[in-house]
C-alpha cells in the first residue's frame, strides 16, 4: 500500500536549509497498523505530510498504492486525499467558522454527497469519539481534547482506506485516549491501514509494528 | 498566593448554556507544585484561564495574593498578567507574523525592557528548552514540540512568581517532556508556584499535590 524510497525533505527558513527528512525506506502493507515515535524535531510530521500528499519530497520516491505519487497531478492528489487518505494533524486544522458538525462534513462536501446523508454520517462520526452533545459548537467553543476529537471525527467520517494519525491523542486524558485507540483498532480490523504518529507509549503499544524515527532517519523498524 | 471559593463560568453556545465550572473551592500557598488532572472537557482550561485572569467567572471569588481580582480594572489586570504571570496555553497560541525570538520577547515588550536585555533573556529562555537553533524560525517552520517550547520558553521569560502551565507537555516525547519538568522544578524551587494541567501522570507525578476535576467539580485534593 505504502512504498517510501530514500524520502528526503529539506526546509529553508530564510537563508538556513533545514534537512528534516533525509532518506527514509520502508513499505506498508495494507491492513497494518503502525506507530512511528522519536524525538521532538526529528521529522515525524515531515513524513506524515508527505504520506498523505500534502506536500512534495525534495528527494526519493512515494508509491502509494502501486502509483508514484510525483507522477501525479493536482487534481488526482486533492481526489487521493479526499476519497482514500484520512488525516488527523498534530494541530487539529478545524476551520474556525464552521461548527463542529460542518467541519466534519467538510470531505463529504468535497465529495459531492447530499446535504442528510453527510449530516448523518458526520453525526455518527461525532457520537463515536463521544462529542453528540457538541455538535453545535464553533472550534473556540470547545476544550482542546474536543477540538483534537473532531479532527479525529473528521478523518474517518469518510471511511478512508489510509488512516493518518498525528498525535491523536496527547490532548485526552486516558479514558479519552482509550475510546479513540478502540476506534483506531475497530477500523484497522474492518481494513483499514492505520499510521500514527504518538508520543504515549500506550497508543505505541496498540500498534503492531514500531518505525522510530530520529534525525530525520529511521533507526528502528520493529514488529511487535 | 490563590484563593478560590465557589468558582463559577457558564459559557453561552448559540442558544445553549455550558456550565463548565460549577462551585470550585480551593487555596494554593506561594511555592507549590500542583497538578490539575480530569477528563477531556471536564473545566480544567476553563479554570486555568480564570486563575490566568485572562477571563472572569460566572460566580464565586478569586482571591490573588490577597487580592479580590474581581475588584481590578483592566490595566491592573493586564499588568497583573504581564508582571506576575507566565501562562503556556494549551493550543500555544503562538502570534504567527513573528519568529520564535520575537513570540519569547514579547512579554519583556510589553514591560517596557531594553532591546538588548529582552533579546539576551529570550535566547537563554529559548536556549533552556533546547531550542537554540530555532530562534529566527517562524511558528508554522517549527514542529508541535518545537512550537509548544516557544510557548513554554515564553511563560518563563519574564521571571512569574505564578506559572500556569495547560497541557505543557502534550506534544513532547518522553525525553524532551522530562527536560521541561526538570525546568519546571528548577523554577520552584526558586520559589515560583507552579500549577500544571496535564493528562500525563509521568508529568502529574512530579507534583507535590493534585487536583482533581470532573463534570466542572472538585472531586479529589490530594497530597502526594
Ligand atoms: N467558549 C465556550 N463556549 C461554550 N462552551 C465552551 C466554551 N469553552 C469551553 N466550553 C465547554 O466547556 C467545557 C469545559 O471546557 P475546558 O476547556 O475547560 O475543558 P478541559 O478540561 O480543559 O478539557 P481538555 O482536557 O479536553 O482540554 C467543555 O465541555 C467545552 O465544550
Ligand atoms: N516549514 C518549515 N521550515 C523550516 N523548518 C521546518 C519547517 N517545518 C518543520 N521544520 C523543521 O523540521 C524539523 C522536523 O519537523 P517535524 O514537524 O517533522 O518534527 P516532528 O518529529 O513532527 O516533531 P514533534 O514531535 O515536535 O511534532 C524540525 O526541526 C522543524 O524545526
Ligand atoms: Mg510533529
Ligand atoms: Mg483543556
Amino acid at each position: 500500500m505504502i512504498k517510501v524510497e530514500d524520502l528526503r525533505k529539506t526546509y529553508r527558513a530564510g537563508l538556513v536549509e533545514v534537512p528534516a527528512l533525509r532518506g527514509v525506506s520502508f513499505e506498508v502493507e495494507r491492513g497494518e497498523y503502525v506507530a512511528i515515535v522519536g524525538p521532538s524535531g526529528s521529522g515525524k510530521s515531515t513524513l506524515m505530510h508527505l504520506l498523505g500528499c500534502l506536500d512534495v519530497p525534495s528527494g526519493g520516491r512515494y508509491m502509494l498504492d502501486g502509483v508514484e505519487v510525483s507522477t501525479l497531478g493536482e487534481d488526482e492528489l486533492a481526489r487521493v486525499r479526499n476519497r482514500k487518505i484520512g488525516f488527523v494533524f498534530q494541530g487539529f486544522h478545524l476551520l474556525p467558522r464552521l461548527t463542529a458538525l460542518e467541519n466534519v462534513e467538510l470531505p463529504l462536501v468535497y465529495r459531492g454527497v447530499d446535504a442528510n446523508t453527510r449530516r448523518e454520517k458526520a453525526v455518527r462520526a461525532l457520537e463515536m469519539v463521544g462529542l453528540g452533545a457538541r455538535v453545535q459548537h464553533y472550534p473556540n467553543e470547545l476544550s482542546g481534547g474536543e477540538q483534537q476529537r473532531v479532527a479525529i471525527a473528521r478523518a474517518m467520517v469518510g471511511e478512508p482506506i489510509l488512516l493518518l494519525a498525528d498525535e491523536p491523542t496527547g490532548n485526552l486524558d486516558s479514558r479519552t485516549g482509550a475510546e479513540v485507540l478502540d476506534l483506531f483498532q475497530r477500523i484497522n480490523d474492518a481494513g483499514c491501514t492505520v499510521v500514527m504518529v504518538t508520543h504515549d507509549m500506550t497508543a505505541a503499544s496498540r500498534a503492531k509494528r514500531l518505525l522510530k524515527i530520529r534525525d530525520g532517519v529511521l533507526e528502528g523498524d520493529e514488529r511487535v
